[in-house]
């Protein structure tokens, strides 16, 4: 299989200038006449001509400009025939690959690109993914995109990062407010080339539109409210209660949902809202009395129809708005309460005989009424006749047979009280019933008259009966019908039945044999030991067990050792530790953002000073640079976070990969760490250097190591060292490691060798292996402790080919770089270019790919891991001045 | 035997140089 292309020729230019780009020979032609021919794509086939051939000499010219996004290589088959036109030798595929040139922009799939987001989300909270493709070659600058937010509408302060390559649109800090801005647009820009000046560049526009959340509270526009109310009315708009609401309108976070605290316990009034307005309109819906209640105090409260936001959730109190009512008074004259009576009316009733009355009832007083005069309204028959000024009702004559047979038994009339100075009129009902035996005929009338009159039983089933309808008038009419029947008993002896007997009997004897029964209950004793009331012990602790009994009890030891789980008292740094498993930038504005990504809310503050305060990597109490939360958790886990360290490597390495235009060499990643069994707390320090403007001053106050790497990444002059070692450089690994005069941070395994001069080794220890973590990272160079140094620029860009070195030079920096199980398929190309470290000392850059499982450039081999515990890939030293010598040296 | 030779462009003087293409194994 071929696995290269033979041949290249670049796409929209005259490359016949470079004919021919490639000739055949067959060794046949040596001794007899041969003919090469060609075909293929681009000779006889679509598109034609392309490529010609000399049959004579073998050598083919490309005849037309062509172009990659049309035909991205040609295979040409050639053959070497004899004049009979039979093959001399076997075909061979020439490849011809077509070279991409920049001659594509990108393309957003839109112009605007529509995406929403809930205010108060977290930050980094994704919004939307914007999407572009380039048709120049995949996988090549050409076609890779870096996406970057130009502007942003409203300006007020930036508010979505963009992620350079995925083009993840997120959310910057957790601050997005509807209320305040309802809608964002950002104007993003793509550039091919990974954004480098020389790119082609297209733009679109995101407009975000900021999804309302309930995190307002509703409140009412008074803080108290005073009313007045007639008693005994209706009201269907007492009060309009307006509220306010600042979340949208018309959604449910803004309508609001009015209800009583206290205050309507009678359930008089109701409260209707109205959606469209958010007025809530409070309704009387029950009368209220004012001779019953004068004043009360609604208690009222408001909340949203929708849940609160869990933003706010914590800040909701419950307040109550009071609504003073004032009970108006309004003259309301009498009445008969209840509305009706009931009376007995038997034959033996004479003339003028006294029913009883039926008072009317003055409201305002709740006294009998004075102000009326009774009149009779329907009176059929004329039975009956009311005392004008007293209520009395009397029976105007003895009830005849007739009158009888007219009513059939039963008389309804009414009674008028009218109050002349109100002008009112109030109506009660008088129902009477007519005791049936008395006027059956005239013959029995007169038996029933006797026994009616002799038998003291019938008076007492006339009072049963006056009592069941009076049950059947109401409650109330129970107790006047019953007044009413003991008016008419009282007239008889009181005696009881036999059953009435009996039960006083039944009662008398179940008392008496309460004490009997109690003496033979077993109130809880234990089954089968005599139903008798146990004696309580005179100890204290009575049938209580002891301890012994039901277990041992608790030491007060124990007791101390349940505990909750000690808080740490600064709970902010709990909520700092978090992943930063990806790292990106954003360019924003002018500034230079770097979120570290993983769901942490960093507000925009932090992230400006994050990059302009990178400084004095101090353990565990400094903020350094980018990576302040990183270093915060890992100080606290007491060891490094690989998924961080993979995470950067790779993305750095990614990024600088294929970047082939001037940039400064300024970024520079330091970390120190010393792990293992017993060992301190390590700690990883960074200075990210991006920009033009830099601001160095705070290298001052860096430590000796890290200045000093610093200033190599920067290009700047370090001071020469002594030449360590004639034998510069190393042959091996080894000799570059244990150096004299080396300064190993903190209290790892070092192991100092007395015959290199003064030398930076930066150092660091092994990775205790845990669960999710990468796998400690063999180290060739055997001594303890070592710092990784990470440089990478685009500055000179040397072939990863190439060795420098010159040993004339004495200043000797060891700077080991290592790259940490790359992302799968991440293309790595060009990543162990070295920076042109200008007029600097000589630097000894180690490098190391560990598990790669990735395309890898081919010329660079990668031992399996798996059967060698280290693996060393590249080791260059540099020495700009100097002649390029060397090569790639790989040590298994 | 039956080769293929290409030119190398990466020549600094101008000069042409031909490189044989031979087949690798991937």
């Amino acid at each position: 299989e071929w696995i290269k292309f033979a041949a290249a020729c670049r796409e929209g230019e005259d490359n016949s200038k470079r004919n021919p780009i490639a000739k055949i020979h067959s060794d046949c032609a040596a001794n007899q006449q041969v003919t090469y021919r060609i075909s293929g794509v681009g000779i006889d086939q679509p598109p034609y001509g392309i490529f010609v051939i000399n049959q004579k000499t073998g050598e083919i010219n490309i005849t037309t400009i062509v172009d990659r996004e049309v035909t991205p290589f040609f295979i040409i088959y050639c053959r070497a025939v004899n004049s009979l036109g039979q093959d001399l030798e076997r075909i061979l595929e020439l490849r011809v690959r077509v070279l991409d040139i920049n001659d594509n922009p990108p393309v957003f799939s839109m112009s605007t690109f529509l995406g929403q987001i809930e205010e108060n989300s977290n930050a980094n909270t994704l919004v939307m993914i914007l999407n572009a493709t380039d048709a120049d070659e995949p996988n090549n600058l050409n076609s890779k995109i870096a996406f970057k937010i130009l502007r942003q509408e409203p300006s007020a302060s930036p508010m979505f990062i963009i992620n350079r390559y995925t083009a993840e649109v997120r959310t910057m800090n957790n601050f997005l407010d509807r209320e305040q801005y309802g809608q964002y647009s950002l104007v993003v820009r793509g550039s091919d080339r990974d954004g480098g000046a020389d790119g082609m560049a297209a733009e679109c526009e995101c407009s975000i539109k900021i999804l309302d959340v309930n995190d307002n509270i509703p409140y009412m526009e008074q803080p108290s409210y005073s009313i007045s109310v007639e008693e005994n009315a209706l009201n269907s708009n007492l009060l309009q209660i307006r509220i306010i609401d600042l979340d949208e309108e018309f959604s449910a976070n803004w309508m609001a949902v009015i209800f009583f605290i206290s205050g309507n316990e009678g359930n008089w009034f109701d409260i209707e809202m109205n959606e469209r307005t958010n007025v809530g309109t409070l309704k009387v819906i029950k009368p209220l009395d004012y001779e019953a209640m004068k004043n009360l105090q609604l208690s009222l409260g408001v909340r949203n129809k929708a849940e609160f936001h869990q933003s706010i959730m914590s800040q909701y109190k419950l307040r109550a708005t009071a609504v003073s009512v004032t009970v108006l008074n309004v003259v309301e004259g009498s009445v008969f309460r209840p509305g009706s009576k009931t009376f007995v009316v038997t034959s033996e009733m004479g003339q003028n005989y006294q029913l009883g009355d039926f008072i009317a009832t003055d409201l305002d007083t709740g006294l009998p009424s004075t102000t009326v005069r009774y009149v009779m309204g329907s009176n059929p028959a004329g039975l009956i006749a009311i005392g004008s000024k007293t209520g009395i009702i009397n029976l105007r004559n003895k009830v005849t047979v007739q009158q009888y047979k007219i009513l059939r038994g039963k008389y309804q009339g009414t009674i008028l009280a009218i109050d002349d100075a109100l002008q009112r009129t109030c109506t009660g009902t008088i129902i009477i019933k007519l005791e049936s035996s008395s006027w059956k005929d005239d013959d029995s009338s007169n038996k029933n008259n006797t026994s009616t009159s002799t038998n003291g039983l019938t008076s007492s089933d006339v009072t049963t009966d006056t009592y069941k309808n009076s049950v059947s008038a109401g409650t109330n009419n129970a107790h006047v019908g019953h007044t009413t029947a003991f008016q008419i008993t009282s007239k008889n002896n009181v005696h009881f039945g036999p059953a009435g007997i009996g039960l006083l009997i039944m009662g008398f004897l179940v008392l008496g044999l309460v004490p009997f029964l109690l003496m033979f209950c077993d109130c809880g004793g234990v089954p089968g030991c005599g139903a008798r009331f146990k004696p309580v012990p005179e100890c204290l602790d009575g049938a209580i067990h002891s301890w012994t009994v039901e277990g041992a009890q608790p030491k007060l030891a124990d007791l101390t050792n349940i505990c909750a789980p000690q808080i740490p008292p600064n709970n902010a740094d709990i909520i700092e530790c978090i992943d930063n498993s990806g790292v990106y930038t954003n360019e924003y504005r002018g500034r230079k953002m770097q979120d570290l990504g993983g769901g942490e809310r960093t507000t925009a503050l932090e992230l400006v000073d994050a990059v302009k305060t990178s400084g004095t990597p101090k353990i565990c109490q400094e903020n350094s640079g980018t990576l302040r939360r990183s270093s915060i958790r890992e100080c606290r886990e007491g060891g490094l976070n690989m998924n961080f360290m993979e995470s950067y490597f790779c993305q750095k390495a990614y990024a600088y990969a294929d970047e082939d235009e001037a940039r400064p060499s300024n970024d520079c990643l330091l970390i120190y760490d010393i792990e293992g069994v017993g060992s301190p707390a390590g700690s990883v320090g960074c200075c990210s250097f991006i920009g033009e403007d830099l601001d160095d001053s705070y290298l001052d106050t860096l430590g000796t190591k890290f200045k000093k790497l610093a200033d190599i990444s920067l290009g700047k002059e370090v001071e020469p060292y002594p030449d360590p070692d004639p034998s510069w450089p190393p042959d091996s690994t080894e000799l570059i490691c244990p150096l004299q005069g080396t300064e190993p941070i903190g209290s790892g395994h070092s192991h100092i060798s007395p015959h290199f001069g003064t030398t930076t080794i930066i150092s660091e220890s092994n990775y205790p292996s845990e669960p999710g973590v990468q796998h400690p990272i063999p180290d060739p160079l055997g001594y303890g402790n070592v710092t990784l140094t990470e440089s990478y620029t685009t500055l000179g860009t040397l072939k990863p080919s190439v060795h420098v070195h010159d040993n004339r030079h004495a200043s000797n920096v060891v700077v080991t770089e290592r790259v940490v199980g790359p992302i799968s398929g991440a293309n790595l190309h060009g990543m162990l270019e070295m920076p042109d470290l200008r007029d600097g000392s000589n630097v000894i850059v180690t490098e190391r790919v560990i598990t790669p499982g990735s395309s890898l450039p081919s010329t660079l081999t990668i031992p399996d891991p798996r059967e060698s515990s280290n693996v060393v890939v590249t080791e260059r030293v540099i020495q700009p001045t100097s002649g390029l010598v060397g090569n790639l040296s790989v040590h298994p | 035997e039956f080769q293929i030779q290409v030119r190398d462009y990466n020549t600094k003087n101008g000069t042409i140089k031909w490189h044989s293409v031979r087949r690798q194994k991937r």
